[in-house]
């Protein structure tokens, strides 16, 4: 593992860590997509069912099990606490998030590595984690203004995007058999996704101004 | 080494 992938993971792993800290703290969970977070949570689901046949590393299985249960907490938070259920913002959340779902799972069909269970579910987890992110980028812009943590939730998630491709171009130089392109194409849309967002953001951090996004 | 299918990245 090269330290870019490390840092990837790290930044990753503090998104959900901000986003666990804003609902705890606040109780309330104002400007986060529960279909984003769902779509996430299934993202994890679908592509870490080989826990059960391969074993990579102590590192790999630990940080498999972080996210499927902290993706899953976060979902259940949102739908079930009393209290931080009433802060969602149903009426902004309207993203058809069905359909990034038949999309992904019809393109996992017709591209993947192999033609069998555990590699359609692993294609269609990298295909839905790269739209994943939509429903939340259009709730943001729905809502106009950001909060701090909500801002950093889905900057540091870029961050790992970005950290992802960075291990990607030094492992395609580094190693002789690298050749994993479902992963870097899907993983390139990803990180565009974000460049809109990154713009308002730098902006935002350069005036010292609270994060706006324009309507 | 690990097989082309085994997927080391999280």
């Amino acid at each position: 593992m090269n330290i870019f992938r490390f840092a990837g993971d790290m930044m990753h792993l503090t998104s959900i860590l901000v986003l666990l800290l804003k609902i705890y703290a606040t109780k309330s969970c104002s400007g986060i997509s529960l279909k984003t977070q769902e779509l996430y949570a299934l993202v994890f689901l679908a592509r870490y069912l080989d826990l059960f046949t391969d074993f990579i590393s102590v590192y790999n299985t630990i940080m498999k099990l972080v996210f499927i249960v902290s993706s899953t907490a976060i979902v259940w938070c949102m739908k079930r606490d009393r209290v931080v259920r009433r802060s969602y913002d149903k009426q902004l959340d309207t993203f058809r998030h069905y359909f990034l779902l038949a999309a992904s799972f019809a393109l996992a069909l017709l591209v993947n590595e192999k033609f069998t269970f555990q590699e359609i579910f692993w294609a269609f987890s990298i295909y839905l984690e790269a739209v994943a992110i939509l429903p939340q980028l259009v709730l943001l812009q729905r809502s106009g203004n950001v909060d701090n943590l909500t801002g950093q939730y889905v900057f540091f998630l870029g961050a790992y995007r970005a950290f992802y491709i960075l291990n990607w171009i030094y492992r395609y130089f580094t190693e002789t058999h690298f050749s994993r392109w479902i992963a870097c194409i899907s993983g390139l849309v990803q990180t565009a996704l974000y460049a809109d967002f990154f713009y308002y953001y730098y902006i935002s951090w350069k005036n010292n101004t609270k994060l706006k996004l324009p309507a | 080494p690990l097989e082309q299918h085994m997927h080391d990245e999280l």
